[in-house]
């Protein structure tokens, strides 16, 4: 553990509770994409089925399951809570997201180290995290007056998977047997996809305006 | 060996 990954790794706890914070003090999930959001559950459930098959750490379990039980009450907030529910923006939340989903499993059964059905389905989910912000930009787009929580909630997000990138550069530095192409070149494509995000929320923080994307 | 490494990653 170095202090990139616990960074990057606090910095994605973070996120999530802004989201939560956002939730339950304002009762709304306004902005937010429940698209994105079931991706991140399908994301933790396929890569953390190694939580019955192998121990890495008590840190490690602990977050697994702080991210799997976190990612599914914000699910179950925007499906069911009885004020909630009402201010997520259906009809706006509209990226299909069969198109990502589909790409990925392909890709995860073609391209990956061990065929075995627990290694294709983390596999996948390395492919899916990738590109799972996808419904969320979109709907950032479509978002007038993004409000600061959402905003900050994104920023975190896009800030986790920077933090990642130096974390995998430190580690290839440091320990001989480090090699992921897989998983480093999904994170630096999640990374990529932010990019666009960043320089708007810093031009709308340098001149003291509300977050919008054009 | 090498495959195992990053699976220490969340």
């Amino acid at each position: 553990m170095n202090i990139f990954r616990l960074a990057a790794d606090m910095t994605h706890l973070i996120s999530i509770l802004v989201l939560l914070l956002k939730i339950h003090a304002t009762r709304s999930c306004r902005g937010i994409s429940l698209k994105t959001q079931d991706l991140y559950a399908l994301v933790f459930l396929f890569r953390y089925l190694d939580l019955f098959t192998r121990y890495i750490s008590l840190y490690n379990t602990v977050m697994k399951l702080v991210f799997l039980g976190t990612s599914f009450s914000i699910i179950y907030f925007m499906r069911f809570h009885r004020v909630v529910r009402n201010t997520y923006d259906k009809e706006q939340d509209t990226f299909r997201s069969i198109f990502i989903v589909v790409p990925c499993a392909v890709l995860a059964l073609l391209i990956n180290q061990e065929r075995s059905v627990l290694e294709i389905l983390w596999t996948f989910s390395i492919y899916l995290e990738a590109v799972a912000i996808l419904p969320q930009l979109v709907l950032l787009q479509r978002t007038q007056n993004i409000d600061n929580l959402t905003g900050n909630y994104v920023f975190l997000l896009g800030t986790y998977r920077g933090l990642y990138i130096l974390n995998w550069i430190y580690r290839y530095l440091t320990e001989p047997h480090y090699r992921q192409w897989i998983v480093w070149l999904s994170g630096v494509l999640q990374t990529g996809l932010y990019v666009d995000f960043f320089y708007y929320y810093f031009l709308a923080w340098r001149n003291n305006q509300k977050l919008s994307l054009p | 060996a090498g495959e195992e490494v990053s699976k220490d990653e969340l």
